[in-house]
């Protein structure tokens, strides 16, 4: 028990490290202007009549479209960035939070520490008790460790989780991408990384995507999956870097782990003046002792 | 994977004075007839042979089938162009052991050929002996999941930006490293089940790297040859 505590503290322990040393960008609205250079209007003599390129709405995300002859420029609110604000700026540069992660948040100051337990807003520097007041869920008890911000919930059953928080019903069904339940832990222990995390901007899948919330993304750590995967996952840092990895969730029960084989009893092998009579049949049994 | 999942899979190898070496899959749609990827096809047939019922290259397997190459049909708009490979496929004939092709047995088994499209998202399989993390060949047959991708999807400027045709299509995954096909699996078979049955929807063909995010696995879409395959093997046999 003492040494899967020790993994399970471990397989969650990292530092943090400055991953970006881009320089600062204007720290406000940003004018992007779009592709024509200045002597394309000039050179082709475009007329009063040529459309306004703000009438499509070029700017996402609310941002402003100011009309420049044939050109049009966008001045995006904060924290986007980009000709049509289609991106999100990296607030985090100049935040460092110690024992948590940077999160890109959609208010000001559009940065947030996200703080391992047991340690402290505003930069995750300082931890308090970790077992004062009790941080498990669901009658969960705190046991604390020889290293003073270490703990471990013992949960009762059937509860799990870091804090116990995950009851049985938080599973996922036949669909994956319909989960939307609390687990935020991956299979190897390691904690999510949040969906608005400073280390996801790079990434197509976050919560700035397109239609997150419609995929159940947003400013948490929950795993989902958006792409319809086998099940659930989540991004982790490990070892310095992203990675993902599925999550620690059960299928809901009467929802069979996907197979690839089919389900029906397998053909009768024809006989030597039928082969080859039924195609894309395999024989085999469907489950492989391990 | 395990012997008889993929009873379809055929394995092309070289005729060599030592041991014969692996170099491309293939897969058995008729008992004289295997399907491969056109860029396989580099060596003429006599110094090929391919090998059904096969798991392990490296040993000698009881339920394996040999044959030799009579006849390699590489279709004729096959070209390579930039490095691609465009209408990448080939058929081989086998040539007849005592009387008769492959025979049928739990290991050996013909996959079936769609006449209809699966949709993007449909989770399918793939199979071969290819290269894997740490090997360039590896010596069991390995298998995965991998799910289609839509032609939009896959020509957009992040991925493969228009180089893909109506010969070909992508599979595994556009936004995280997952498994995919590599080299030496060429020509193995893409299957996807409908209805029960599994159906060969595309070849192992190219991709850039293995493996890598943005960049998923590209193969023949077999839909695209179903005439020539079927007008090939009629013309043949009569």
């Amino acid at each position: 028990s003492f040494l899967a505590d020790l993994l399970r503290d471990e397989a969650d322990e990292y530092e943090y490290y400055d991953e970006y040393t881009q320089p600062e960008q204007e720290p406000f609205l940003q004018q992007q202007f779009s592709e024509d250079p200045d002597w394309f209007e000039s050179f082709f003599g475009y007329s009063d009549t040529k459309k306004d390129p703000c009438s499509s709405n070029p700017c996402k995300n609310n941002g402003e479209c100011e009309n420049r002859g044939s050109r049009f420029s966008c001045l995006c609110p904060e924290p986007y960035a980009g000709t049509t604000c289609e991106k999100v700026k990296n607030m985090c540069l100049e935040k460092r939070c110690h024992r948590g992660d940077c999160l890109i948040t959609l208010t000001p100051p559009y940065f947030q520490c996200s703080c391992n337990h047991p340690y402290n807003s505003p930069d995750c520097r300082q931890a308090s008790s970790p077992c004062r007041p009790n941080p498990c869920k669901n009658g969960g008890t705190c046991i604390r460790h020889r290293i003073r911000s270490k703990f471990t919930c013992e949960c009762p059953e059937p509860f799990r989780g870091r804090f116990c928080e995950i009851g049985p019903d938080d599973c996922y069904g036949e669909a994956s991408s319909e989960y939307r339940g609390k687990v935020n832990q991956a299979a190897n222990g390691k904690t999510c990384l949040h969906w608005n995390s400073h280390l996801l901007l790079d990434y197509t899948i976050n919560a700035f995507m397109e239609d997150a919330d419609a995929y159940g993304i947003g400013e948490h750590n929950f795993c989902r999956s958006p792409d319809e995967d086998e099940k659930p996952w989540c991004y982790i840092r490990k070892n310095h870097k992203v990675e993902w990895d599925f999550c620690d969730i059960s299928p809901c029960s009467g929802t069979a782990e996907e197979s690839p084989w089919p389900t029906d009893s397998p053909t009768d092998p024809p006989g030597s003046n039928e082969m080859f009579k039924i195609c894309g049949q395999p024989e085999i049994q469907r489950t492989v002792k391990r | 994977t395990t012997a008889g999942k993929h009873p379809w899979m055929a394995s092309l190898q070289m005729k060599t004075s030592k041991r014969n070496r692996h170099f491309c899959g293939g897969v058995l749609i008729k008992p004289c007839w295997v399907l491969t990827a056109g860029h396989c096809i580099e060596q003429p047939a006599e110094n090929l042979q391919v090998v059904l019922g096969k798991q392990n290259l490296k040993k000698r397997e009881h339920q394996e089938q040999i044959f030799d190459v009579e006849k390699i049909i590489v279709h004729s708009k096959y070209k390579e162009k930039d490095g691609i490979p465009h209408n990448d496929i080939a058929l081989l004939k086998l040539k007849p052991v005592d009387g008769h092709c492959a025979v049928e047995t739990k290991y050996v088994k013909t996959v079936c050929l769609p006449d209809f499209f699966f949709p993007a998202g449909t989770d399918c399989f793939i199979s071969g002996w290819g290269a894997t993390e740490t090997d360039e060949v590896s010596r069991q047959l390995l298998d995965a999941n991998v799910k289609l991708i839509s032609q939009r999807k896959c020509n957009s400027p992040t991925a493969y930006d228009h180089v893909l045709d109506e010969s070909m299509f992508c599979a595994g995954n556009l936004q995280r490293p997952r498994a995919d096909s590599c080299q030496g699996d060429s020509g193995g078979p893409l299957t996807c089940i409908e209805n029960g049955s599994y159906y060969v929807y595309g070849l192992v063909s190219w991709g850039d790297g293995c493996g890598l995010k943005n960049k998923p696995g590209v193969y023949t879409q077999v839909t695209t040859f179903l005439s020539w395959i079927k007008s090939k093997i009629r013309s043949e046999s009569r």
